[in-house]
């Protein structure tokens, strides 16, 4: 069988399907002072995944407002940078209206992950870090 | 209650895939 250490070169979802893999990854990522693009980026699955039943309503808006104030709102945040303008108004608006929705997190999370792709994801494939392990 | 950092914390570790 391949050893997951190639997989994850096939791509970047199936690095961040495997735990090793997104364990050294977030260790490359935390060197380049960028581990909240992947911390965000899983914060918005799990977001989404949360369950619509009862007493979850406030659960869910106390977490989209923890996922805005930490990601969103710093403008000088590396999501932040990231993320369209035109997004980060609709996610605040949002918020602001309480209007909670699980995919309100969606475009957002795209932007990082294309981002991730385009970006440190290579790097992270020709880093020392990722080379050693393999 | 939990925090607001431990509610994201447990957030971003729901959405990781389980041991294997």
């Amino acid at each position: 069988p391949t050893p997951p250490y190639l997989k994850w070169a096939e791509s970047l979802h199936s690095l961040l399907d495997d735990q090793d893999g997104i364990h050294l990854f977030r260790t490359f990522l935390k060197q380049e002072d960028c581990a909240d693009l992947l911390d965000f980026w899983f914060a918005c699955s799990g977001f989404r995944k949360l369950e619509t039943s009862e007493g979850n309503e406030e659960k869910k808006l106390k977490l989209a407002k923890a996922i805005y104030k930490k990601y969103i709102l710093d403008s000088n945040g590396i999501v932040s940078r990231q993320i369209k303008p035109a997004t980060k108004s609709f996610i605040k608006d949002c918020v602001v209206r309480l209007h909670i929705d699980p995919a309100m997190f969606d475009q957002a999370q795209t932007e990082i992950q294309t981002m991730m792709e385009e970006n440190t994801y290579p790097v992270f494939l020709k880093s020392d870090i990722y080379l050693e392990y393999t | 209650l939990d925090s607001e950092d431990d509610l994201l914390q447990k957030c971003i570790t729901s959405a990781m895939p389980k041991q294997r």
